[in-house]
């Protein structure tokens, strides 16, 4: 987890929370049967998401919760997914 | 612009809509009317129609709901999550929900619900979110004045993707031709609107509203009278989104999309430049409002929340902007829809009211309403 952060170890725990549950919510395929995730060994299922979440709101893709990342995941938003769901 | 996986939409043209669940934070007939003016939005773009009614089950279930309300997407309380809807179909499919647990509002103190149902409606016709900043699918939240709104290219592009443009009807009249009515002025003291755009022009001020623009002295409330802007200014036409003076120089900056006119007086100089001059980026496709500060000679741009400032005198846009308006204008809040300096005070037109802000005290002193500038 801490190489997720650019943050300070301070906030590093609500907003991974708030990460985490941003990514659940809205990159985070759903409904239907659950498709399998193949990841290779190393692959880490939230870097990926974060950098897709980077990808679509045009950000730097680092895969890291930098302050930039993080200021997008705070804005309030629609409920629907960004990815195909 | 995106669309759902398999690209549902509706096989009908005239789609029903109702309200099932209303919020206490708005009005019904306030609620009625952001709706019907959202559904609007895209009815302009496209051969949909959308028809009301009051009971039983219609293709736009529209409800405000709290926390989980039995769809497998609970809300999460005040900000955050602030609404969804459900791509075309059967059942759950177009319904859209808000979350009963935000502050709604028709203007700008919460979240303005014309905007997020103008939003949830492009879901529930068949559009995903777009990765365009400036399109009013984009995911996060970014207010809309429903008075002045048009769908950004972006969401025309998609919607007409799925249902093609709306066509003027192309045979023969059925109807009697009418002739076009003169548009009325717009009702001049509608307490309820806000300017386009306020300068000072050589002695007098000017306000602009849609298609009129008032004269008059500044400290002579008497004598206002409304002129129609292609009558001084042929080049603008109509809904002037900013204006601003620079006196020592003599010259008048008038702005519309990503145009921009100067004049010297009334006169024109020139043809229209682009707004890039002024190194806005390229991501800002107009602006709210301009003001040119005489102490410092520098100019902000309003644009959205946000404004950046102009050194006239360097001649380039000043770095660590853009700014958050209501951070940096304390007092001021909304959206500023045009503004202007007077006696040393920032004067902020923001909707139906005007912020006197005092940039001494760095604090609004007083709150008067927008129309009373023309005499109501």
């Amino acid at each position: 987890v801490p190489t997720l952060f650019a943050a300070t170890p301070r906030t590093f725990r609500s907003s991974y929370q708030l990460a985490q549950d941003y990514l659940d919510k809205y990159y985070t395929p759903k409904g239907g049967p659950q498709a399998g995730e193949m990841v290779v060994r190393q692959g880490n299922p939230m870097v990926r998401k974060i950098k897709e979440l980077q990808s679509f709101f045009g950000l730097q893709v680092t895969g890291k919760l930098d302050p930039t990342t993080m200021h997008v995941i705070k804005r309030p938003r629609c409920g629907v997914p960004d990815v195909a769901n | 612009y995106r669309l759902f996986p398999g690209e549902p939409k509706w096989k009908k043209n005239i789609l029903t809509y109702r309200v099932s669940k209303y919020t206490p934070s708005m009005s019904p007939a306030e609620v009625d009317k952001a709706v019907e003016m959202a559904l609007r939005a895209w009815s302009t773009a496209v051969p949909l129609n959308f028809v009301r009614i009051n009971s039983g089950e219609a293709d736009i279930m529209i409800s405000f709901e709290t926390g989980d309300h039995g769809d497998s997407y609970p809300f999460d309380g005040p900000r955050g999550t602030l609404a969804h809807a459900f791509a075309p179909g059967e059942g759950l499919g177009g319904d859209t929900h808000f979350d009963n647990a935000e502050k709604w509002t028709m203007g700008m103190n919460g979240f303005n619900l014309f905007t997020v149902a103008a939003h949830e409606f492009g879901h529930a016709l068949g559009l995903g979110h777009s990765t365009d900043p400036s399109a009013l699918m984009y995911p996060t939240y970014k207010y809309q004045n429903p008075y002045r709104f048009h769908l950004p290219k972006d969401d025309v592009k998609g919607i007409q993707a799925l249902y093609g443009p709306r066509k003027t009807f192309p045979g023969k009249p059925t109807m009697p031709h009418i002739p076009p009515h003169k548009p009325s002025l717009p009702d001049l003291c509608d307490s309820s609107s806000s300017f386009d755009a306020v300068t000072m022009l050589g002695k007098e001020l000017l306000l602009f509203k849609d298609r009129i623009f008032w004269r008059r002295q500044v400290h002579l409330a008497a004598g206002i009278r409304p002129n129609t802007i292609t009558s001084s200014f042929p080049q603008l036409m109509s809904n002037v989104d900013a204006a601003y003076e620079v006196p020592e120089r003599g010259l008048a900056f008038f702005f519309k999309g990503p145009h921009y006119w100067i004049t010297r007086g009334f006169q024109m100089q020139g043809p229209p430049r682009t707004i890039y001059d002024f190194g806005l980026p390229r991501r800002v496709q107009r602006i709210d409002a301009a003001v040119y500060l005489r102490k410092p000679q520098k100019t902000l741009f309003f644009v959205g929340e946000e404004y950046y400032s102009y050194d006239e005198r360097k001649k380039k846009m000043e770095k660590d902007y853009p700014k958050n308006t209501e951070e940096e204008f304390s007092g001021v809040s909304g959206h500023v829809d045009a503004a202007v300096e007077l006696n040393g005070y920032i004067y902020f037109f923001s909707g139906p009211k005007t912020f006197k802000y005092d940039t001494e005290k760095e604090d609004v002193v007083s709150v008067v309403k927008s129309s009373s500038w023309i005499g109501c």
